[in-house]
């Protein structure tokens, strides 16, 4: 465990966190996408898998756990809680899973360490992680006018991501042995994602100004 | 060598 990962952990959890108490305790998920929150819901299922069967550490499991169920609970808030539910953009927010699902699905068939269940799910997850924040950063630009909390979810998710880039870059230097071509290509895949929004974000925090993004 | 390191990240 390194500085980096460390950090990457805990801005992913704080994200996570920081979503589900927002949405507790504001009774709303206004500006939130469902798709997305579904999306990583399946990722942590589907990664975590080995949950059970591999034990890595006290750490790893309880954090497992955590992103699993903070998670599901979120999903579960926004389709089930009746205060919340009303508060979710439907419209706005139909952007289809299908059309991610099924071409990391596919890819993950095809790009994958081992062809076994455990491992195709494993890299179905990473590639899935990667373009998860569509639906939210479609959604973003649609609603426009986007409330501190949101934008400090995707600010967050995407200070995990920065720090995993460096946590890889470590690790690479200091680990023998350690490449991990898909875990790496999709996590940058994914970073990339997170650019164009961190550009308007800390534009908008410069100016001390509303964000907003461009159509 | 094979890896199995690898699933000790989130």
């Amino acid at each position: 465990m390194n500085i980096f990962r460390l950090a990457g952990d805990m801005t992913h959890l704080m994200s996570v966190l920081v979503l589900l108490l927002k949405i507790h305790t504001i009774k709303s998920c206004a500006g939130i996408s469902l798709k997305t929150q579904e999306l990583y819901a399946l990722v942590f299922a589907t990664r975590y898998l080995d949950i059970f069967t591999d034990f890595i550490s006290v750490y790893n499991t309880i954090m497992k756990l955590i992103f699993l169920g903070s998670s599901f609970s979120i999903v579960w808030y926004m389709r089930r809680h009746k205060l919340v539910r009303r508060s979710y953009d439907k419209e706005q927010d139909t952007f289809r899973h299908f059309f991610l699902v099924l071409p990391c699905l596919l890819l993950a068939l095809v790009m994958n360490e081992k062809f076994t269940f455990k491992e195709v799910m494993w890299a179905f997850s990473l590639y899935l992680e990667a373009v998860a924040i569509l639906p939210q950063l479609v959604l973003l630009q649609r609603t426009k006018n986007i409330d501190n909390l949101t934008g400090q979810y995707v600010f967050l998710l995407g200070a995990y991501r920065a720090f995993y880039i460096f946590n890889w870059i470590y690790r690479y230097f200091t680990e023998p042995h350690y490449v991990h071509w898909i875990t790496w290509i999709s996590g940058l895949v994914q970073t990339l994602l997170y650019a164009d929004f961190f550009y308007y974000y800390f534009n908008s925090w410069k100016n001390n100004v509303k964000l907003h993004l461009p159509a | 060598p094979q890896n199995n390191d690898k699933k000790d990240e989130l």
